[in-house]
């Protein structure tokens, strides 16, 4: 759906508004890479039962802003904690959950469940039985007492200590038998509770990991849009990248669909020899959280021009992020040169406030956009796909996908 | 703090290489 003319892109737009009807993966499927679709499109097929509806464009955005709020707040409060100081920002939040959608295998015999993936995220859990509250979910929930490979943790247990340092919440005990209990709250309030426990899970037919520690949920409540549960790829140990460190070495690696209607993928494990060259930057954890991946995003150019620097604290990269978050002096800049870049085009006003500048295209099929590139430190420049610059408020609406944090020093 | 999100990662294969300290971005890759 894209082209490039002129050193600029010609984008069709009919690729960026939602679908109603999955196309046929263009990927080649192997054992090796699990199928990635979108939370809210018709590729995920379960979403054919209706038993949740999809979201409007405003609302993703307000639940993209929760999520921000979250990680700010989080890593605000780790480095005011490192300055000794304190501000009364929430805490004992994790991020609200992601967008996209894999399919994996959990307990003996296999059932298999939709969870959503999450880079931001620590710990797997899913729906399970007895539900005392569960959100709607497409798949039957999950019955530990039909998986022969399933067992609990007492609240005592070196388990149940991992939980504890890696929620930062303190398990209460009754007893030493009693059970362990995990609960994680979102940023949106969405939240999860219920037994930590392990369980096999299967990846593919040769990728099964048995004893994986996950949480098996009783009480959960959401906007997990009919998806079974969450499959955590964050930087903490209980996360599905530590625990199967062994075989995978920590690698992985996924490509997000460039519309609702297709599908992308997520694989584990060094990747086979793939076309195309793989540009690198230096992941740095220093100055953040352990939860997030670092990067050292320094500039963005428009046309090969750079347009703004970043001189902020850091950038991080997030796959349940929706809208790229920019420092505000940052995104002022790079809004004045993409506007200047667009003058053919009828700027609106923007009805989210989230996002402030939009395009009425109304007539066109295809516009012309400019290419922009995200420039990190140590040379690395990555051109952003032409799919990976609008965000489509409605059929004639579409908005370029950055937003600027409110202020520089917040 | 700044965040890439999930829009600008759309077609990229974004490969997280952990021990090796990296991320690595493909372009076109789905």
């Amino acid at each position: 759906g894209t082209a490039t003319v002129s050193g600029h892109h010609t984008l069709q737009l009919s690729s960026l508004l939602p679908a109603t009807v999955c196309t046929h993966s263009t990927i080649v499927e192997n054992k090796k890479r699990l199928k990635v679709v979108d939370k809210h499109g018709p590729c995920f097929q379960l979403h054919k039962n209706k038993t949740s509806k999809a979201p409007t464009p405003a609302e993703i955005l307000q639940q993209d802003e929760y999520r921000v709020n979250s990680i700010q707040s989080h890593l605000s409060k780790n480095s005011i904690e490192t300055d000794a100081t304190t501000i009364p920002a929430e805490s004992g939040e994790t991020i609200g959950s992601g967008n996209y959608i894999v399919t994996v295998g959990l307990g003996t015999p296999k059932r298999d469940l939709s969870l959503i993936f999450d880079t931001g995220s620590d710990v797997t859990w899913t729906q399970c039985q007895p539900c005392n509250a569960c959100y709607k979910q497409n798949e039957p929930l999950f019955d530990p007492s039909k998986s022969t490979s399933y067992a609990s943790f007492s609240c005592t247990s070196q388990q149940c200590s991992l939980l504890t340092s890696s929620t930062g919440k303190t398990q209460s005990c009754s007893s030493p038998a009693s059970p362990c209990q995990y609960g994680v709250r979102y940023g949106d309030r969405s939240y999860t509770i219920g037994d930590f426990g392990k369980e096999r899970i299967t990846i593919n037919q040769s990728d099964v990991f048995d004893n994986f520690l996950f949480g098996c949920g009783h009480n959960n409540q959401g906007l997990f849009s009919g998806a079974a549960g969450l499959l955590a790829l964050g930087r903490g140990e209980l996360s599905f990248v530590e625990q199967t460190a062994q075989k995978y070495n920590r690698i992985f690696s996924y490509c997000l669909p460039p519309t609702s209607s297709s599908s992308g993928f997520l694989s584990f494990g060094k990747a086979d020899k793939v076309s195309g060259v793989v540009n690198y930057v230096q992941l740095s954890s220093a100055s953040l959280s352990n939860s997030f991946y670092g990067l050292q995003l320094e500039g963005i150019s428009i046309n090969e021009r750079r347009v703004s620097v970043i001189s902020s604290s850091g950038t991080i990269i997030d796959s349940g992020t929706v809208i790229t978050r920019l420092p505000a002096s940052t995104y002022r800049a790079l809004r004045y040169e993409f506007q200047q870049q667009m003058k053919q085009y009828i700027l609106i006003k923007s009805p989210v406030s989230l996002l402030d500048t939009c395009y009425d295209f109304s007539g066109n099929d295809n516009v012309e956009i400019p290419k922009l590139s995200l420039l990190f430190s140590g040379g690395t420049t990555v051109e952003l796909d032409s799919t990976g610059v609008f965000y489509a408020l409605s059929e004639s609406q579409f908005c370029l996908a950055f937003a600027g944090n409110s202020d520089n020093t917040e | 703090i700044a965040i890439l999100g999930n829009v600008q990662q759309r077609r990229l294969e974004v490969v997280y290489d952990i021990g090796g300290q990296r991320v690595g971005f493909r372009s076109a890759a789905c």
